[in-house]
């Protein structure tokens, strides 16, 4: 089963994308 | 008319699916995007907010009932219409299908190669590459699909159209023919065009191509 | 009873929330995820299967009218009936916000954590640690809302309570009591036994810990 899941596409940096874009829209402010 | 508020900083991409979505349904909805009403990274972190809101983040929602909801899909789907959800259950299931293809599919490559550009992330040539190649083959089937409809479920505009459309406001014109004039017909919408203003699609793929 | 085939490889937790569903609704589901009915790589590769499902993404759904679904979301949704969709516009409003909760906010740190010590990913320490502290601090906010509560939306199971628990599958047992009990008491309904058989909580957080 492992390597079935080796072909999921995951987005595992989103959490990094959302604190950029947090920052982002923050400095926006 | 009940007053509901979206919590959001503005030109959200992803607060705009709950705003044209209350253009259709007629939902009346007091948009606070700047002070005193909210303040991105302000009123976002106070407990008052995230006692409503406990992950902090927007579009927020709050009806006048004091009914509270965040993740912007759960919003834009509470303010839509029977028509925008899909009438029937295949037509509504064919919604959500699309609206998870946006955030799994289009949001995650897209992000990686605008970023990069917007100067918020990093820039790697590999992984831009990469995230372009992702890109163009999800456009791709978002255009065969779309080779032979107007909309992406049934005749009518639905959450599809507009959660797949907002995602893509971020990528630049597309060379997807069936794509550029599906987005065309979706942003000039009277109800997209209320909220997303005239929209600059740009002469060329995403500016760094030079 | 109409056959409608899910095509997915075997433990796929994100056929499992379908699966589930069609548990509690008496949907009956041909699972197709072993040859000659389906083998993951090939079959999703094909053309046939690639003209019904353009991403090649499995979970994938086929009702016996010919009616195609892919993005699991949309077809554990389909499956489901209107307890678990949410029998009231909040309901199912709030039923979309967990379900959307899961996919973003527990899924990308939850693998990024878990992957590594399956061994199909590599290991880094800072990565690791950084994904450690999301899934705290989401499982916490989990914790927090059910604190009150059996079950997520209302008063008894929901697609909300079917998708999270799917996607914390990965995760081992966490050191937060009240998503312990809730994770239990959903485990342990007989719809979720039936398609997950007996699930093994290991006694300590994931084993790399040690």
């Amino acid at each position: 089963g492992t390597e079935c899941l080796a072909l999921e596409r995951i987005w595992f940096e989103k959490p990094r994308y959302d604190e950029a874009e947090r920052r982002f829209y923050e400095q926006m402010n | 008319l009940s007053l509901q508020t979206l919590y959001t900083y503005p030109e959200n991409w992803r607060a705009f699916k709950a705003q044209i979505a209350a253009q259709y349904s007629g939902a009346r909805l007091k948009i606070a995007s700047a002070p005193p009403a909210f303040s991105f990274g302000q009123t976002n972190r106070s407990p008052a907010f995230l006692s409503n809101f406990p992950l902090g983040k927007v579009p927020a929602y709050q009806g006048d009932d004091g009914f509270c909801l965040f993740e912007s899909n759960a919003i834009a789907h509470y303010l839509s219409n029977d028509v925008l959800r899909g009438s029937t259950p295949q037509a509504s299931a064919q919604v959500l299908q699309w609206v998870s293809f946006a955030d799994s599919e289009i949001i995650p490559p897209a992000s990686a190669w605008v970023f990069p550009t917007l100067g918020i992330m990093q820039f790697n040539k590999q992984a831009t590459e990469q995230a372009k190649e992702e890109v163009k083959r999800v456009l791709s089937i978002l255009n065969q699909h779309l080779n032979t409809r107007t909309f992406l479920v049934g005749e009518r505009v639905s959450l599809a159209d507009i959660s797949v459309s907002c995602s893509l406001l971020w990528l630049f014109k597309q060379p997807y023919p069936n794509v550029t004039r599906w987005f065309l017909t979706c942003i000039n919408q009277p109800q997209f065009k209320t909220v997303l203003g005239e929209v600059q699609l740009c002469e060329k793929m995403a500016q760094f191509d030079a």
